[in-house]
């Protein structure tokens, strides 16, 4: 059964594992943490590597020498303009301020993503599993669909772009520059398990915006008795002052640093309850009410705080979720770092369910279909709309400018080597 | 529940095993082929698919077959198990005979009939 104990697998088994297990990507020659394939923590999750074969040419470097003999940043963007002999980068990207985005994240973050074509026997065809492999290697998370660092484009068919396809859009020195260091089931106490998978140095690299968004697991577990395991806003705030200690020791300096706060979670419940799960729409017999209880009869649920008919239960949750959310407001408030500006935003769920709605939309449209739980492609998608407009308006810095050479630089470079 | 995932992982395949069966109105034999048929070759998704088929075939074509459910095929296959002291969980309605009676039934089900040397169709 255990597949991994054949000796010609052994080796390759114990790779995956270590690339899992510390969130690295699995193919890495120059191990300069950025990659040429796409699963097991390749490009799908952090900027593809321009040259595997050499550790100092990755995504989000300060160009070397002005990038005239190689593309040191992986952006694109090299070479000499032959009119003037001036380097494309200098020439196009200098005093631009570049900046890459970081998720800090967990399965929300790394969108999640379980395809009711696997499940649903009526539909299903020799079509329905061909992304089967992919999702696996991705640990059934698609961060390059994902709101923070999607670089592909959405299959729901919404407009709005991801947080990194917008600052690409608005300076397209940026491609490329994007790292989604999220991990199923992360939450505040685990984070120093895998933070050290974030890659910037901090003399050589540009300044970046990092997103800490750690929305359930600090209060959702599978566990009959739920509140006691749930963290305390004095634990959260212990481990979020050693997480930004430690960006502080690593970023860039002029780098940006947003905590977002937890939702509040009831809203599954009050939508999805008496609905059918995919499972039980051939024969109506499957509610997410039944599937909800089944998981948390088996302790297997990823939230039972919410995911739970108990109201009184649900509601606890919800207070603990704005207990930690105010003390991330408070840390914002009232701690300064040296190298980055510290801000908070609250997670407007009910802002984008709002949104939604005024396109004719339904709540429960905006929840992974198998799990119940995680926010889908478009709730991913309207909370990036929502989360840049915030920025815009109440912290434009952290955006930075307009670049004016974009034009020139996809008149030069197309679509700098894609993704 | 010591197995947990195990049990969701049961329940969820054997329920699409028997709606597959359903929407073309196949036996349970046609139904889990043609499931493995649609997996693809890589990270060897179908050759596991048509080793379980060869392990719990032969079990699964009987329960079904005598209109088991898959919470109660799963129990039966020891996917599922109820701890002692542990509540029952169960994903479809519970059937109308008590729990202990129709899993008795499957098991006997199971126990009884020869075992069937699963031969793949074609």
């Amino acid at each position: 059964s255990n597949i991994c104990s054949l000796p010609f697998l052994a080796k390759i088994c114990e790779m995956i594992k270590s690339a899992i297990k510390n969130s690295v990507p699995f193919k890495d020659v120059d191990s300069d943490k950025y990659s040429v394939f796409p699963t097991l923590r390749g490009y799908h999750w952090r900027g593809r590597d321009c040259n595997d074969s050499n550790g100092m040419a990755y995504p989000g470097r300060r160009p070397d020498n002005w990038d005239i003999h190689q593309d040191s940043n992986c952006n694109g963007i090299w070479g000499v303009d032959p009119k003037d002999g001036i380097p494309y980068e200098k020439k196009f990207c200098e005093g631009s301020q570049p900046r890459g985005i970081i998720l800090l994240g967990d399965s929300a973050g790394a969108h999640f993503h379980i395809s009711p074509e696997w499940i649903t026997a009526s539909q299903m065809s020799l079509k329905s599993f061909v992304n089967l492999p992919t999702a696996i290697t991705d640990e059934l998370n698609w961060p390059q669909l994902s709101g923070i660092t999607g670089f592909l484009n959405s299959t729901s068919g919404i407009t709005e772009d991801s947080i990194y396809l917008r600052l690409r859009k608005r300076n397209r020195c940026n491609h490329r520059d994007y790292q989604n260091i999220s991990k199923n089931g992360a939450s505040s106490q685990n984070l120093e398990k895998f933070i050290e998978s974030l890659s910037r140095n901090q003399l050589l690299d540009h300044p970046a915006i990092v997103i800490y968004a750690m929305i359930g697991n600090d209060v959702c577990n599978g566990k009959s008795d739920s509140v006691p395991k749930m963290t305390t806003p004095e634990k959260l705030y212990s481990k979020v002052m050693q997480t930004l200690k430690y960006l502080n020791s690593h970023l860039p300096n002029g780098s940006h640093v947003i905590l977002y706060g937890l939702p509040d979670g009831t809203f599954l419940w009050d939508n999805l309850h008496n609905k059918y799960h995919p499972l039980g729409q051939l024969n109506k017999d499957v509610t997410y009410a039944h599937f909800y209880s089944f998981l948390n009869c088996l302790q297997v649920s990823p939230c039972q705080g919410w995911m739970s008919s108990n109201e009184t239960l649900r509601t606890l949750t919800s207070q603990r979720a704005e207990q930690l959310s105010n003390t991330l407001k408070k840390i914002a408030t009232r701690k300064k770092f040296t190298n980055f500006n510290l801000f908070y935003m609250d997670f407007d769920f009910q802002g984008i369910i709002k949104e939604w709605q005024k396109r004719g939309g339904q709540p429960w449209q905006l929840i992974e279909p198998v799990d119940g739980f995680h926010p889908n492609e478009v709730a991913s998608l309207l909370l990036a709309d929502v989360f840049w407009k915030k920025v815009q308006l109440q912290w434009p810095q952290v955006l930075g400018k307009e670049n004016p050479f974009n034009s020139q630089i996809e008149k030069v470079f197309g679509d700098q080597g894609g993704h | 529940h010591s197995n947990g995932h195990s049990c969701v992982g049961c329940v969820l395949v054997v329920s699409v095993i028997e709606q597959l069966a359903q929407v073309h109105n196949s036996t349970v034999q046609a139904s889990m082929e043609r499931l493995c048929s649609y997996l693809p070759g890589k990270l060897l998704l179908k050759t596991t698919c048509y080793l379980v088929v060869d392990m719990f075939g032969p079990d699964i074509i009987k329960l079904l077959s005598m209109d088991k459910n898959a919470d109660v095929v799963c129990h039966t296959l020891k996917f599922c198990k109820q701890d002692p002291g542990q509540p029952l969980c169960h994903l479809y309605p519970l059937p109308k005979e008590t729990w202990k009676f129709t899993l008795e039934k499957a098991r006997q089900i199971v126990k009884k009939s020869p075992t069937l040397k699963y031969s793949r169709s074609d």
